[in-house]
């Protein structure tokens, strides 16, 4: 039974894709199975895998909106054990077109409940929002991983998230707990950002992953070339500190 | 009769409602009447002008679902000669309100146009979205300004919203005009964001601002103080390039 876990934050730009990419990363590198599902339609992951989201034939639409479409359809395998459900421009159609109904937000879900592919983990990344696509990932998983970006902006919005994680946890997804908050760009030398960190473990103690995402250039550049960081740059600490993580996630499984 | 800009680019955490509260506050500092717009729910912009979107009583919610709700019931002064139309938690609802309709995304514009409260200025602030919200500011203005991270990530938007421009400057708003595209967290000892300022201006030669706004740990603590960059840390870097660029903008008018 594969651990599914959804990267969320309607903050923009805290390292969701980033985090999505370079964990998913981390841990086929333990060696496991991973499937990553893009459900943003400006499709950040899905180009820094090297895939096309103004071209590509099947996407996370086709789950979205149309019944008993395959998941062996719609993924591509991207390297190593890490396969891809590719984001598309679409996707941006599907709120509308699925509606306000309690069923639109259970699509994703049942498409993975069909599907009988071997995986160990999924992992979702999600767009800065709290709509519809947001949504089906919250339902889908049973795990959500919060990235903060080490500003105070940023902070604001965890606030908001945890009263929308529970408000599914009482309603649409019970099962779906808070595996962690993550800090990201997270500069040592700034001291808002250590100020920042500092706060967040204080407000969130048992929550909080001992792995931080420093700023790192070399995490910004990787997806050019269609890698995570850890090819591109596998001794950078961003590197490292994704393997951290991905050993705090997979060795000390600490939801809360 | 105001200047009407937008600042808007559907990629996450680019430095929108950075740009809005600090070139407003730079061109209130050039003694210009403005009028800053918060059109995202999770105010960002608001919170930074110490106005609590969970609490407020009127914000940019009453005058996209109501009729004739007038500006100056809902505007709040915020301190020299700006005022701010806040945002609420509500506005997330705004969405399924309004439904899809094209009278949906006319309502700021409409707003703005009957109320005869003279601004030099008015910028307006959008979500991490092309949905209603930032529709009804893309609308509702006659000048585009773009900022863009100085990452890769965030490049890749930019060929989108300029296609969004041209839908909207060919259907809904056709006085819109692009009035440039603003480098910000330019880090000058980062290479990445060096070639990737060096990209943007090599792509739009002639609307790239001057002015690039540089990593700044100042800009991401003023708003902890409910202050623009230019009164918590005057000498900044930053202060003086939102300075540079509201000259750039109130005296070189260069909408291309
Ligand atoms: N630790 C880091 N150091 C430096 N740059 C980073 C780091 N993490 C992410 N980035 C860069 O910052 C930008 C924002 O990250 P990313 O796109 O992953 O955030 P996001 O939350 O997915 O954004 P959005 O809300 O738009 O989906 C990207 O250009 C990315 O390359
Ligand atoms: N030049 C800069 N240097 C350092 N930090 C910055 C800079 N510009 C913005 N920030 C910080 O980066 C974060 C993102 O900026 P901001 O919230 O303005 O972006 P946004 O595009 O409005 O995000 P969203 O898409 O969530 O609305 C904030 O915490 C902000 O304080
Ligand atoms: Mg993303
Ligand atoms: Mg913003």
């Amino acid at each position: 039974m594969a651990r599914k876990l959804v990267v969320a934050n309607p903050k923009g730009g805290v390292g969701k894709t980033t985090t999505v990419l370079n964990l998913g990363a981390a841990l086929a590198e333990l060696n496991y199975r991973v499937l990553l599902i893009d459900l943003d339609a400006q499709g950040g992951l899905t180009a820094s895998l090297g895939v096309d989201p103004y071209r590509v034939q099947h996407s996370a639409y086709s789950l979205l909106i149309h019944d008993h479409v395959s998941l062996a359809r719609v993924l591509t395998h991207v390297g190593g054990t890490i396969a891809l459900i590719p984001a598309s421009l679409n996707l941006a159609s599907v709120e509308l077109k699925l509606g306000a109904g309690r069923e639109a937000v259970f699509r994703l879900r049942r498409a993975l409940d069909d599907s009988h592919i071997p995986f160990d983990y999924v992992l979702i990344d999600t767009p800065p929002s709290l709509g519809v696509l947001t949504a089906n990932g919250l339902v889908a998983a049973s795990e959500l991983l919060i990235p903060v970006q080490c500003r105070y902006l940023a902070m604001r919005g965890v606030r908001t998230l945890l009263d929308t994680l529970k408000r599914v946890q009482q309603g649409l997804n019970p099962e779906l707990e808070l595996l962690g908050i993550l800090g990201t760009m997270c500069t040592a030398e700034s001291a808002h950002a250590r100020e920042v960190i500092d706060e967040i473990r204080a407000v969130f103690p048992r929550k909080t992953f001992r792995a931080v995402i420093a700023d790192s250039d070399a995490l910004a550049e990787s997806p050019i070339l269609y890698q995570s960081v850890l090819e591109y740059a596998p001794d950078d600490p961003a590197a490292q500190a994704y393997r951290a993580l991905a050993q705090e996630i997979a060795y000390e499984r600490h939801t809360l």
